[in-house]
């Protein structure tokens, strides 16, 4: 569906087209990097070339996201666009990308959170999520599950996996067997069919927790912080040895600036990439928290 | 708990911990330079400080892991429903003096386990699969030996972590679990999972994954369970977390495994609230494109 769709538009494809070329630079300046980084693991877990890794994500990742808002319209503009725009095509093919919803644009993404270490590669760190769980505070069949058991579930699924293993012997008597017993339709059916492949969420699925707002969405989050130096000086100059020096500190939370979301869905995070593409302080402060508020620099 | 029968307190928090690094080798004093193992500090800036010190490149002191634990357990334990812990429990192989081998790996991650069954575990010595907390570790790329390398199972090292984890990963899993070290964990009954993902077999650093397209490849195996794991839960009407070490971005996994677990993570985003990873140190959150995936894969293949 998606190459008849790419070879169907002109613009469409010239979106392609410069996605390939960015992902070529991109590749390169990746590939730079896990140089650099394999040579500082040689050396030991100092960190190395990390703003410039952090660069790369704002020039890369959320500088597509800041792209696409840009052409974010209302569902009736862009349907209009579209149907102006197929007249258009047939005449003259036109660079101006294509207008998009939110909706569109949101639920094409999902959002990869990465941790701060507790080794101290920056200061010690570690994350409090908070999700929505109003909605089940008050319900009385709460864990109550009408399903069959999961061991019948793993069980089968266990089959499942030998059987796959097996049928890529092509060797092996037990998949000749099981093969020639099915026929030979099936056969081919089988071999054709990855089923690491997902088929596309059916229509009228509802989209989850990490879209919209409901039980289980993640509200808001705090992150912990070990300030290892001030730790370390009070420890050194404190008299007494069995002070407790040592504590966690909040270093962050996802309701203040720049992240000022009121709520970590998907949308709230596409808006906050778009924020740290374009807003020069809100993207300090941002990498300032990445790397721990250690301090830490490109050499 | 339908299991315990006991009535649990739902907080709507959870933790998030990564990358311990414990080194045993660790010496307050020595030379940051001998990464903080041994040797006479040039300068004042060049000594091992007893907590450890920021962007030196050295692993973690035990004191500063313990310390960490402990405040865990003082300041949070009691407020939250579970802990995603994403691996990396051993200290780097970064000392040519004292080469890491495989026993301390395993044993560094038992001390670890251990501890964090103390804290988190409701203390029943009937039932130590008994947690006040559930906690949901994965594999990290330093867990295993070699570095980065961990084969298809069942091998010696997936049913050593199945009896390092025993207490953690639910019983029924053990055969799914010595296949991919990778399991499901219920931690609101009938509700909510969470998932550890065992991301090695995706890792384009393991030496024994090439693709996710050959079904004897490791990564094609993990995403074979993750699709039927998937569909069982939004089968169950539930949601769940994803969590494992390595992240699933571009640069970390090969190509195909990358655009296929992307597209997984799009296609059920009816029930998938997120994904929670470690092992790059930054903080940071990278927006993963499901449609490119897509268009990618069908490309490639």
């Amino acid at each position: 569906e998606p190459y008849s769709r790419v070879r169907e538009g002109g613009e469409i494809a010239e979106e392609e087209e410069d996605d390939d070329d960015d992902d070529e630079t991109n590749l390169n300046r990746i590939l730079g990097h896990a140089m650099t980084a394999k040579e500082a693991y040689l050396m030991g877990a100092k960190p190395s070339n990390k703003e410039a890794y952090m660069d790369t994500v704002r020039d890369t990742h959320y500088r597509k996201v800041w792209n696409k808002l840009q052409r974010v319209e209302s569902e009736d503009t862009v349907e209009s666009e579209n149907k102006n725009k197929k007249k258009k095509n047939k005449k003259k093919k036109k660079k101006k990308k294509k207008p998009i919803t939110r909706q569109e644009l949101i639920e094409r993404y999902s959002i990869v959170n990465i941790g701060g270490s507790v080794i101290p590669t920056f200061n010690p760190a570690f994350r409090i999520w908070e999700y929505n769980i109003s909605d089940i505070a008050d319900e009385s069949d709460f864990g109550i599950s009408k399903d069959k058991p999961w061991d019948e579930f793993f069980e089968s699924l266990d089959k499942i996996m030998e059987e796959s293993l097996l049928e890529d012997e092509p060797d092996s008597k037990n998949i000749d067997s099981r093969i020639s017993s099915e026929g030979s339709d099936k056969k081919k059916k089988r071999k054709s069919d990855d089923k690491t492949v997902p088929v596309e969420m059916p229509e009228g699925y509802g989209l989850g927790p990490a879209y919209v707002p409901q039980l289980f969405t993640p509200t808001r989050f705090v992150q912990f912080y070990a300030d290892l130096e001030k730790i370390n000086k009070e420890y050194y100059s404190s008299l007494d040895e069995s002070k407790d020096v040592f504590k966690y500190e909040v270093e962050y939370t996802s309701d203040e600036k720049p992240y000022s979301m009121d709520t970590l869905t998907v949308g709230s995070y596409l808006d906050l990439a778009g924020r740290l593409y374009e807003d020069n302080p809100a993207w300090e402060q941002y990498v300032e928290w990445s790397f721990a508020s250690s301090g830490y620099k490109d050499d | 708990d339908v299991r315990s029968g006991k009535d649990k307190k739902l907080h709507g928090r959870f933790l998030h911990i990564t990358d311990m690094h414990p080194d045993s080798y660790y010496v307050e004093g020595t030379s940051i330079d001998a990464v903080c193992h041994s040797g006479k500090p040039d300068k004042k800036n060049d000594v091992a400080p007893k907590f450890g010190k920021a962007m030196s490149g050295c692993d973690s002191p035990v004191l500063l892991v313990e310390e960490t634990l402990r405040w865990v357990k003082e300041n949070l334990r009691d407020k939250i429903d579970f802990v995603i812990w994403t691996g990396d429990n051993v200290r780097h192989d970064n000392d040519r003096r004292n080469p890491r081998t495989e026993a301390q790996i395993f044993d560094m991650n038992d001390i670890v386990a251990t501890k964090m069954t103390e804290i988190f575990s409701a203390g029943n010595e009937e039932d130590p699969r008994d947690f006040d907390v559930s906690v949901i570790p994965s594999l990290g790329n330093n867990d295993v030996f070699p570095h980065n390398m961990f084969a298809l199972g069942p091998t010696l090292q997936t049913r050593e972590y199945y009896r390092l984890w025993k207490n953690f990963v639910p019983q029924q899993q053990q055969r799914i679990f010595d296949r991919s070290a990778s399991y499901l964990t219920e931690v609101i009954p009938g509700r909510l999972a969470v998932l550890s993902i065992n991301t090695l077999y995706l890792f384009q650093a393991n030496p024994l994954v090439d693709n996710c397209n050959s079904k004897k490849e490791p990564g094609y195996q993990l995403l074979l369970w993750l699709g039927y794991v998937l569909e069982e839960l939004r089968h169950r009407g539930m949601k769940v977390w994803l969590s494992g070490h390595v992240p699933p971005i571009a640069k970390n996994f090969d190509q195909s495994c990358y655009d296929k677990f992307t597209l997984w993570t799009h296609e059920y985003r009816d029930i998938i609230v997120g994904g929670l990873y470690g092992h790059m140190n930054v903080d940071h959150f990278i927006p993963a494109d499901g449609k490119k995936a897509r268009k990618s894969l069908l490309r490639n293949l």
